[in-house]
């Protein structure tokens, strides 16, 4: 019943496009043009400026559906001048009230970007294998250009703009709109995007950036899964790498900090990927060579610094579980929990969808448990070991300066007589060996550059269930790289340190190609 | 087994950062030139 | 399944580069019908370079930097103007050049004998004697 005022809005949208194609137009028209339409009411009230915002977006596409096939510049200038329009507009906006014109400027933009939204989901849902993700991605492409050019000097404003786009961007995800896949791929790592949200000062863009990445994985997770890849997936794939192989150049504190959401969402099958995001460390540390010969990685001042974990590594625990847990670690009472790992671990069988990897545990559940006992088991020991050197420094003169000048690092005895490492001896038993597998795999995920993770999950080791042990690790060092510092200097320690008199096994001679492989990772290693 | 990552168009051992070059996760540009470089106009130079 | 079948769909429509490269702003509409042995179009990013606008006169920046406002090449032309010891005043939106050593220099403000460029009147370049370029006016 609009097909009317559809029409005049339509006419007002082809007379903007005609002014932005003047090669002589300058602000100047812009401006004249946006007070003659001001004037015409067209942007008064929510509802008639919707529907022309509607009709510019419409037309657009239809536009660039319509011409894509002769002149690919020429079908973009309707976007194109969409694209201005909104950049004038949002530059004319001021607060009604005249107290927070950047507020209002933002607040015009989100509404903006969210009518442009509905009109994609419109056409996502209408012309389904027909969809062309194109105009919209330049539509997009050309707002975060322009802004930047605009609103970069602005540090507030321009963040608040960042905040705008990544919520939309949050909208569009995959998982919601699987035919925008690649076109939202190419604007959350755009140039105008992904490195001015991660620079913002203070991280403040992390957290928003980290969602967005986790969405990305999430999407993948059936794809990576299942069997053979298809183009489709593996063009998806290899573009994610091209994506974290910025940020672990760029921003690799990023991907050490949100570790933790990463490897919860990115399917255990995929251990180069997950491998990339486990090799990041900070920029402002040195690694030590993990081959050097006799290596005291105990010495290495950064081994008792905690990682930053910026991820909510607790909230896939229950809350009972977790007032279990840590009832155990500060009573070492015998605990039901403790006997039923398998039922509370294992995930729900109707619950099990394709977001779980196909894995019939609850991975984020195992990953959050082994952590936060981790965590715990740390601090138990720092608690202890400052006690033992309140106590120690008193009778340093009986017992000699062994005790008082004792490495800083805990022994391995001293770690294994800790509730915690009953709670991962327990998992270790009671799971069975996809359990155990995953387990084991959440504490080689804590095997990163040098910190206190690193240094008390790489000597939690039991003598019991090796080879399990050695095929979590070794899986992840016969991959491509990167490999993670911390297991690689893991693996060295398991294969030269005699306590573990690992060539005595008899799986490292179970067949003449695993015999290879071990001699060949070795060599290497 | 994975891939050999350098194969992917990045040159990961640059000194500088890729991100003002990174033009797509879909594409490599022959040369960083081929990037427009990134530029900001001061808001009075809109005369 | 849906998520598969748009998968596809979304990759038959991969973005290619010039889908996301900025727009050329300046298409002309019906070009002037030039003998067809002289290029028909100038040469893909010839204005983009700045060695290119190190051969450009004076005039030319000039052009470029009020009649290309918020585009790359007006970037490009502000850094030659001020290569070439201009210096753009945010109160009158113009270009001033020292026409000799200023006889006073502060914090402040230096003051003397400038060239700045009449871009709303004239188009030329007129000189100022005895003005004050306050530096809290400089870009």
């Amino acid at each position: 019943d609009n097909s009317v005022l559809r029409e005049q809005l339509a006419f007002i949208f082809a007379e903007w496009i005609r002014v932005y194609q003047l090669p002589t137009s300058n602000d100047k028209d812009y401006g004249a043009f946006i007070n003659s339409i001001q004037q015409q009411g067209v942007l008064k009230g929510e509802e008639i400026s919707s529907l022309f915002f509607r009709v510019c977006t419409e037309m657009s596409v239809e536009s660039y559906i319509k011409y894509k096939v002769t002149n690919t510049t020429a079908a973009y200038q309707g976007v194109d001048a969409f694209v201005k329009l909104i950049v004038t507009l949002v530059k004319h906006y001021s607060d009604p009230q005249g107290v927070n014109h950047s507020g209002a400027k933002v607040t015009y933009l989100t509404t903006l970007l969210s009518i442009i939204v509905l009109v994609l989901a419109q056409a996502h849902e209408q012309r389904r294998g027909q969809f062309n993700q194109k105009p919209f991605l330049r539509l997009f492409s050309g707002l975060l250009t322009e802004m930047m050019t605009s609103y970069e000097s602005s540090p507030g404003m321009y963040f608040q703009i960042l905040t705008a786009f990544s919520n939309t961007f949050h909208t569009l995800q995959p998982l919601v709109f699987p035919g925008f896949t690649y076109g939202w791929l190419s604007l959350i790592s755009h140039r105008a995007f992904m490195p001015k949200l991660l620079l913002a000062e203070n991280g403040k863009g992390w957290a928003s950036f980290q969602k967005l990445l986790v969405c990305l994985f999430r999407f993948l997770i059936p794809f990576l899964v299942g069997g053979e890849m298809r183009d489709t997936t593996r063009a998806l794939y290899k573009g994610t790498l091209r994506v974290l192989l910025v940020l672990l150049h760029d921003f690799p504190e990023f991907l050490c900090d949100y570790h933790f959401s990463f490897c919860d969402v990115i399917p255990h099958t995929c251990i180069q990927l997950r491998n990339l995001i486990l090799s990041a460390f900070p920029r402002n540390m040195r690694l030590p060579d993990p081959f050097t010969p006799n290596l005291k990685v105990d010495l290495l001042a950064e081994i008792h610094q905690p990682p930053r974990v910026l991820s909510d590594y607790t909230s896939s625990l229950s809350v009972s579980m977790k007032s279990d847990v840590d009832t155990y670690l500060r009573t070492r009472e015998h605990a039901a929990f403790l006997d039923n790992w398998q039922e509370i671990l294992a995930l729900d069988p109707n619950n099990q969808d394709l977001f779980s990897g196909g894995s019939k545990y609850n991975v984020p559940m195992i990953n959050s448990l082994v952590l936060y006992v981790g965590v715990n088991g740390i601090a138990q020991l720092h608690a202890s070991k400052s006690e033992d050197n309140g106590n120690s420094s008193s009778s340093s003169k009986d017992i000699g300066d062994a005790n008082a000048n004792r490495s800083s690092s805990s022994s391995s005895s001293q770690i294994a007589q800790t509730a915690s490492m009953d709670i991962f001896q327990k998992l270790l038993t009671e799971l069975d060996s996809e359990g155990r597998y995953l387990f084991l795999s959440a504490i080689a995920n804590q095997l990163r550059y040098p910190n206190s993770h690193t240094h008390y999950f790489s000597r939690a080791t039991q003598e019991k269930i090796k080879e399990q042990i050695t095929r979590v690790l070794l899986e992840r060092l016969i991959v491509n790289r990167p490999h993670p510092w911390g297991l690689l200097i893991t693996f060295i320690e398991l294969i030269k340190n005699p306590r573990y008199a690992f060539w005595d096994h008899a799986f490292t001679r179970i067949d003449p190609d695993i015999e290879k492989l071990f001699d060949s990772v070795s060599r290497s290693v | 087994l994975g891939r050999d990552l350098t194969t992917l168009g990045l040159s990961l051992n640059s000194a500088e950062p890729l991100y003002g070059t990174f033009a797509s996760p879909w594409f490599e540009v022959p040369t960083s030139a081929d990037v427009e470089a990134e530029f900001h106009v001061p808001a009075c130079y809109n005369v | 399944f849906f998520a598969q079948q748009m998968l596809e769909a979304s990759y038959q429509f991969m973005p290619e580069a010039v889908d996301t490269e900025r727009p050329k702003n300046y298409a002309p509409k019906d070009p002037y019908p030039t003998p067809s042995y002289y290029p028909q179009a100038p040469m893909p990013g010839v204005f983009d370079s700045p060695a290119m606008f190190e051969k450009f006169d004076i005039d030319t920046l000039f052009f470029i930097f009020y009649y290309q406002q918020g585009t790359y090449q007006q970037y490009l032309a502000a850094r030659e103007l001020k290569k070439q010891s201009w210096r753009f005043h945010k109160k009158y939106l113009t270009w001033f050049q020292r026409h000799e050593e200023p006889k006073a220099i502060t914090d402040d403000y230096e003051q003397g004998t400038y060239i700045y460029f009449d871009y709303e009147g004239a188009w030329c370049q007129r000189k100022k004697t005895d003005f004050r370029f306050e530096y809290k006016f400089l870009e």
